[in-house]
């Protein structure tokens, strides 16, 4: 563990609960993507599978069943407690054509052929680009709650954090995984254009609107 | 499986 690392993890955390806290207190998922949230479940639920079979720290162990537990709350809080809310209609990037190539290509592309391996592996590749649906509304509304953004900023945030963290476990502990190192530099790519207009209109108090 | 790829992140 290294301060980058736990860093990444808080605003990891941060990000989840902005959003819960969010639709928790308008009482709607208005502006939310359920694509994206339903895809951060997957990918939870298929990188954490080794939560029964090896045990890391109780750190390691708490923080998975925190982000497990978090995001099935947030994807029943869409499809369900407050559906009337959720923006279907504007929700409408076709993510099944982002899990069944990232299926295949874990298939193909991994560090050791059994199940478990193909998981993490389909986990990690499908983590980079889960929010893909949230961007994809957010540029077909042309517009984002301030709220919002800050959600994406903290997870945008997180995914920096750990390639700083991955750059500091090379040099100290010559450890270094290719598949995530890939995978997370396309990730934060995803999120530099929202960082730009974070950084120009959010902070300076305006509403996030996209020029048409 | 896990003996020899070790996932320690989050």
């Amino acid at each position: 563990m290294n301060i980058f690392r736990l860093a990444g993890d808080i605003s990891h955390l941060l990000a989840i609960f902005i959003l819960l806290i969010k639709i928790w207190r308008s009482r709607s998922c208005a502006g939310i993507s359920g694509k994206s949230q339903v895809l951060f479940g997957m990918v939870f639920l298929t990188r954490y599978l080794d939560l029964f079979t090896s045990f890391i720290s109780v750190y390691n162990t708490v923080m998975k069943v925190i982000f497990i537990l978090a995001t099935l709350v947030t994807i029943y809080l869409v499809f369900f407690k407050f559906r009337a809310t959720y923006d279907s209609n504007n929700d409408t990037f076709r993510a099944e054509l982002l899990v069944i190539p990232i299926a295949g290509l874990a298939v193909l592309v991994n560090h050791e052929f059994s199940l478990f391996e193909i998981l993490w592996t389909f986990s990690i590749y499908l983590e980079s680009v889960s929010i893909m649906p949230q961007l994809y509304m957010i540029s077909k509304t042309g517009e984002a709650e301030t709220i919002t953004s800050h959600y994406l900023f903290a997870l945008g945030l997180y995914r920096g954090l750990y390639i700083v963290n991955w750059v500091w476990r090379y040099y100290t502990e010559q450890f270094y995984d290719w598949i995530a190192i890939v995978a997370g530099v396309v990730q934060t790519l995803l999120y530099c254009d929202f960082f730009y207009l974070y950084i120009t209109k959010v902070i300076k108090g305006k509403e996030m609107s996209l020029p048409a | 499986r896990y003996s020899f790829v070790d996932h320690d992140e989050l």
